[in-house]
């Protein structure tokens, strides 16, 4: 159930 | 030359066996803060943060900084073999395609090495902002690996809701629903037996029980588990592994199709 975003969508390569 | 002496070994035993499922290949990092570790799980979907400050070593040498891409699977295959009790020092030469394990016994009576390949491992370092969390919550880290097994075997999402009233998990399947409610407790004998929620705003929030359930591997490194929640951005679950740092999980909330 629901769509699984992934963890990049929230954290950007630093 | 890296040299990182750990008295209490056990913790990188319990570290690796926390860890190795959701991570294959991973960069150890090598500063003079610490030992570290970011990774993601294949699917990026998850994230781990681990450090171990270099104060909780009894003996932490790091030239320089350096970065070690190591497979977890093959490493934890080399904990496996330093018992409980054992010293490990982890050892690299500059410029060394190679990391070597020592175990030493209490008694040092007896010493094995242990010398692993490393591996060239293109990863990304993403940046986690500070962030206000809705609620925390603080629980033993046994209770919280109960519920997550527990439900997962009736179905595959958890919907974590805190209010005043305590923290509500719910999930449904096929063959029915499950509700588990933990009131805040700070009335117990023993500090790590306590739910407390620190909850400035009630929250509500949607997660894979898949991965909660991978995350409570790494209950052994920890009487107590802290979450913290808020909309819209992953949760955070950590592990404090005592004198030394922490192991920290990250999910993104799942979102309403």
């Amino acid at each position: 159930r629901g769509v699984q975003p992934s963890i990049t969508n929230f954290y950007r390569s630093s | 030359m890296l040299e990182l002496r750990l008295v209490q070994g056990s913790l990188l035993k319990k570290v690796l066996e926390s860890i190795k499922d959701l991570v294959n290949d991973a960069n150890f990092d090598c500063s003079a803060t610490g030992f570290s570790l970011q990774a993601m799980d294949s699917s990026h979907v998850a994230l781990v943060a681990l450090l171990l400050r270099s104060e909780g070593f009894e003996h932490y040498r790091c030239d320089r900084n350096i970065s070690m891409g190591m497979n977890l699977g093959n490493m934890a295959k080399m904990l496996k073999c330093a018992g409980n009790d054992d010293i490990i020092t982890l050892k690299a030469d500059d410029g060394s395609d190679t990391v070597t394990f020592m175990f030493e016994s209490p008694t040092q009576d007896k010493i094995a090495d242990f010398e692993m390949r490393l591996m060239d491992i293109d990863s990304e370092h993403l940046g986690i902002p500070e962030a206000e969390y809705h609620a925390i919550l603080i629980m033993p880290s046994a209770e919280f690996a109960r519920i997550c097994k527990d439900l997962s075997s009736i179905g595959d999402t958890v919907v974590i809701s805190v209010t005043k009233e305590g923290v509500k998990f719910s999930t449904r399947g096929d063959i029915g629903t499950a509700n588990v409610v933990c009131r805040q407790n700070t009335t117990v004998d023993k500090p790590e037996e306590a739910t407390v929620i620190e909850m400035p705003e009630p929250v509500s929030l949607t997660f894979a029980l898949r991965y909660l359930n991978s995350f409570t591997k790494a209950t052994p490194l920890s009487n107590t588990v802290t979450i913290s929640l808020s909309s819209e951005i992953p949760v955070v679950v950590e592990y404090k592994i005592a004198e030394m740092g922490y192991i920290r999980f990250y999910l993104a909330p799942k979102i309403e199709e």
